[in-house]
């Protein structure tokens, strides 16, 4: 049963002005984190419920909040995934995917079935010796709804080169 | 050194290719070419001074000097070009980097930039800026919003309703900016659009600049009773913090439609709820 009181009850308790500013002391501005973060759980049971609905199919919906470090133990492990993007504008949008992946080489159907452009690139900066492999795609989302992208991994190599042009001003400076 | 350029149908955006800063933008739609150079910067956090002893805390920013320091001439850069995007990255320091982004059909250069943990081991509390500097005639004007609505015209050292007698010349010009700063020539318009809250101004005539994250030592004396230090997780060195400054480059006159849209798509960005595939079991309401 997902719930959106949480997040309510955590957003009016961050109107004070030490939440919107800052200005409290660390251990009150981790408070204020926790229980956002608490509200935001709930609120992930919430949408998966609406989305099972609307779809009218069960799934075990997954919520990445550190893609902006590039991290998703499941598109990094699974080797079939759905990408579910929804739009809470009132005009449709097209949005570049990004996901951190484990391999090289990906087939990307848009909901209609069609391949969908894809690539994956190293977002590692140079001289690190693991690599980041991170998958890109265009998709594209109607007003106020969702798409599903279904991605499955291709056997693949590890590239023979990393990306082009590590140029390092310093040295060349 | 070859000229470091990134594009897509609507802009070219070029690095200087000995430094590896940014040089300059084109709207190739427009025909608009605007030299651009974008580094990071910190203030000194003032400590109180024999003339003021007020310090720089959460409460309020008081930097020590009012010309900042400049992190890094010159950044160690990757270029990455793909069908389906071109980016830069810009290695400043261990602590800072950036990467500058296109992808294809995107009206915006897309910063994004990653600061901290900021040292402080040299005792000196730091404020650190994302600054632009151009050449355009700003005549001492720029624009800030207000919760993403209205635009305010911004005056450096001036009020509009009251004779202001500047003491601050830095903080006293600094304002809130929720979702974008901009400057204009009258003709052409550089907008940055923010994915936060974040303190700007422009200080100088074609520059405009953000504050992107601050490490403090000591408290304000406004009722905190402690540093802005934020530690973070273990160990405790210090918040790191990513996000991103979207660059808007148009005429005046097409600038509004462009940023307000975007900052649209910005506040209101898609979400993504990913699922494992074929594992999904019929499910009907009723």
């Amino acid at each position: 049963q997902g719930s959106s009181a949480h997040l309510r009850q955590a957003m009016a308790v961050a109107q004070h002005h030490d939440a919107v500013t800052g200005t409290s002391k660390q251990h009150v501005a981790d408070d204020y984190a926790r229980q956002l973060a608490a509200g935001w759980e709930k609120c992930q049971v919430l949408v998966s419920n609406a989305l099972a609905s609307l779809r009218g199919s069960k799934e075990d919906f997954v919520f990445c909040n550190q893609l902006n470090i590039s991290v998703c133990p499941l598109t990094q492990t699974a080797s079939h995934f759905q990408a579910v993007l929804y739009n809470p504008l009132a005009w449709g949008i097209t949005w570049t995917v990004r996901l951190p992946v484990k391999d090289w080489a990906y087939h990307v159907r848009s909901p209609s079935g069609q391949t969908v452009p894809s690539e994956v690139i190293d977002v590692l900066s140079e001289g690190s010796e693991n690599f980041r492999p991170e998958l890109i795609f265009p998709a594209s989302a109607p007003p106020l709804g969702f798409s599903i992208y279904s991605v499955t991994r291709l056997p693949s190599k590890t590239p023979k080169f990393r990306d082009c042009c590590s140029t390092s001003g310093a040295q060349r400076f | 050194s070859q000229s470091l350029v990134i594009q897509n149908e609507h802009l070219r955006v070029t690095f200087d290719p000995n430094t590896g800063l940014l040089q300059e933008i084109e709207n190739l739609d427009r025909g608009l070419r605007l030299p651009v150079s974008q580094a990071f910067y910190w203030y000194n956090a003032s400590s109180g001074d024999f003339m003021h002893p007020q310090v720089s805390g959460a409460y309020i920013f008081r930097p020590a000097q009012t010309k900042p320091f400049l992190l890094r001439h010159w950044a160690n850069t990757r270029l990455v070009k793909k069908a389906l995007v071109q980016e830069v990255h810009q290695n400043f320091t261990a602590w800072c980097s950036q990467v500058v982004r296109l992808y294809p059909g995107q009206r915006h250069v897309e910063l994004e930039w990653t600061v901290g943990p900021v040292p402080v081991g040299d005792d000196w509390g730091k404020e650190i800026i994302s600054r632009f500097d151009t050449q355009l005639k700003t005549n001492g004007r720029f624009y800030t919003d207000s919760n993403g609505r209205e635009i305010l015209e911004r005056r450096r050292n001036y009020r509009p309703t009251w004779d202001l007698n500047q003491t601050e010349p830095v903080a006293g010009n600094y304002y809130p900016i929720n979702s974008r700063i901009y400057i204009t020539d009258g003709q052409i318009q550089l907008t940055v659009l923010t994915d936060r809250s974040q303190g700007g101004s422009s200080l100088r005539d074609g520059s405009l600049e953000l504050m992107v994250h601050r490490r403090l030592l000591l408290d304000d004396n406004r009722g905190v009773g402690e540093a802005l230090l934020e530690p973070g997780d273990w160990p405790g060195t210090g918040l790191v913090v990513r996000g991103r400054h979207l660059l808007l480059l148009d005429t005046v006159e097409a600038a509004a439609a462009g940023h307000r849209l975007q900052a649209q798509r910005e506040a209101l960005a898609p979400h993504l709820v990913l699922a494992p595939m074929g594992q999904g079991t019929p499910y009907s309401p009723g």
